[in-house]
């Protein structure tokens, strides 16, 4: 049996090891699933969204939840104390959490945090990018890709004016920004690939 | 590989997170 399971969206890293595979599965499923809901709710305020068909909406929160998670929870990882904050509250440290089988993915996290972090993005700006994580006509199964690309397109120009305004001294600001599209979608291949091995081996 | 977001039963909390938007708004 797996005795770690090194995600802040769980409350602990130790699992109790009397419990089996689908009692800990269930556990870290009721943990998370209040974040997921607020990305629901916060996809559901995305001005056009609701206007894509139910199935392209479910796909692309399926797709960009971990990657929206990501982005709001990226106050969770201090590089400099070299923690990461969990559910619960309680801080562990990196070399704790490597200790537990915490490899690469976690090395990704904490770069890709200090990275966006180092942008000083306001809420705004920082909710305006997390609809453009999300609305992404390039995630697999999408139906009507025109409608999520016009509605992409759309977020991205108002991201690009917000920033542009806010950051006038600062143009390398939005393309940092767009390049970090490119760093979510390999940390969510990496965190896919886990969560798989967590599956097969609980 | 396989589809980790139904692995982790996050489409059933999903559909069910919107269900109350899709159920005054025809598809």
């Amino acid at each position: 049996k797996r005795m770690y399971l090194v995600c802040p969206m769980s409350v602990s890293p130790y699992m109790d090891p009397n419990k089996s595979g689908p009692q800990i599965w269930e556990e870290f499923s009721t943990s998370f699933t209040p974040a997921v809901k607020e990305v629901v709710e916060f996809a559901k305020r995305i001005p056009g969204f609701r206007d894509l068909s139910q199935y392209d909406q479910v796909n692309l929160l399926k797709a960009g939840t971990f990657e929206v998670l990501m982005v709001r929870f990226a106050s969770l990882f201090d590089a400099k104390e070299r923690t990461v904050t969990f559910l619960s509250g309680r801080k562990y440290n990196v070399d704790e959490l490597r200790f537990m089988g915490a490899g690469e993915l976690l090395n990704s996290v904490f770069e890709f945090s200090e990275k966006l972090k180092a942008l000083h993005l306001s809420e705004e700006e920082m909710s305006l990018f997390t609809a453009v994580v999300l609305v992404s006509a390039d995630r697999s199964g999408i139906e009507n890709v025109n409608s999520v690309e016009a509605l992409q397109e759309t977020l991205i120009r108002a991201l690009r004016t917000l920033i542009m305004k806010n950051h006038p001294n600062e143009a390398s600001t939005f393309t940092r920004l767009l390049l970090k599209l490119a760093d979510l979608r390999s940390l969510n291949n990496m965190h896919s690939e886990e969560l798989l091995a967590f599956k097969i081996h609980p | 590989f396989a589809d980790p977001a139904s692995n982790l039963g996050l489409e059933d909390i999903i559909r069910k997170a919107l269900m109350g938007n899709f159920d005054d708004k025809p598809d």
